[in-house]
């Protein structure tokens, strides 16, 4: 699974995922990528979402949208709702996987639960980095 | 407000130090996207605009699970899904289990910018990508030799006696 979340200068957000799906996986079967509010979110008031991993556990969490509404009712930053989305939702079930969040103030998030996560930043401030484990 | 920001992933299965020897080739990967998505937003670019092209790089590019080089289901074929949405409009578009969309991601802003609807799956995704002009290719694009040789090796294993 590819994906990648946007704030533009507008300060509009976007976000998009893309996948083949699980290797092996029963004709027919979708997972989390194409279902709005389980592997892909975004709202200007509150963050841009996309996830990766096993798409079951994130369709029955509403995981995108479950971080959306922790920032947006219970006002977690969006560190704190992507990592509480991982650590206290997901694992717990036996799900894996992970997350990118980016809000409409360029704050952004990465939260995973398996050996590493392909991820990448870059922000108008010069911040900008590549990693795959958990370093 | 004058900044911007892209975030990006390109997976987050079994990945070890061991499957990845050639980690090289993934960050110029990730890299290659951030540049496009850069180059976008800093030129005043829409956000849906970076997303797209971004995820069409991913979905080009054979060493990730999208586009060329995704993995296959239990039957041998190439199922492809892919979403988008508008945080400003709350607009959203979606294609799944597609195998002849060249990018997904593009039929899902399609879906999202000019059908009306949110979800579009397999023949009639591709028919409605088809008459919109996007770019449809023969199944056989998706598959590299490195995602079938897994494909038959998971097959293998998967045997009992």
């Amino acid at each position: 699974t590819v994906g990648c979340v946007a704030l533009d200068k507008s300060g509009n957000l976007a976000a998009g995922t893309s996948t083949g799906g699980m290797s092996m996986k029963k004709f027919g079967r979708v997972g989390d990528s194409p279902i709005i509010g389980a592997g892909t979110y975004a709202n200007n008031n509150t963050c841009a979402v996309s996830c990766t991993g096993w798409g079951e556990f994130f369709i029955r969490n509403s995981i995108a949208f479950q971080i959306n509404a922790l920032i947006a009712f219970k006002n977690l930053s969006v560190n704190e709702a992507a990592d509480y989305v991982i650590n206290q939702v997901l694992t717990p079930q036996g799900g894996t996987g992970g997350v990118i969040v980016l809000d409409a103030k360029g704050n952004f998030a990465f939260s995973f639960n398996t050996t590493g996560m392909f991820r990448a930043v870059s922000k108008s401030d010069g911040t900008r980095f590549i990693k795959m484990f958990k370093e | 407000q004058n900044s911007y920001a892209i975030m990006l992933h390109g997976g987050a299965g079994n990945i070890t130090q061991e499957n990845t020897k050639n980690s090289e080739q993934y960050k110029n990967a990730l890299d290659s996207a951030m540049f496009i998505g850069e180059n976008i937003l800093k030129n005043g670019g829409s956000s849906l605009d970076a997303v797209e092209k971004v995820i069409c790089f991913f979905e080009d590019c054979p060493l990730f699970n999208a586009g060329k080089g995704a993995v296959f289901n239990a039957d041998g074929h190439n199922e492809l899904d892919a979403s988008i949405m508008d945080g400003k409009t709350l607009q959203a578009g979606a294609v799944a289990g597609v195998s002849d969309i060249k990018n997904p991601i593009s039929a899902a802003r399609l879906v999202m910018e000019k059908s009306g609807h949110v979800l579009l799956i397999t023949d009639g995704a591709s028919k409605f990508a088809r008459e919109n002009g996007l770019e449809m290719v023969d199944s056989s694009y998706f598959k590299t030799e490195e995602s079938w040789q897994r494909y038959l090796k998971a097959k293998k294993d998967d045997k009992h006696g």
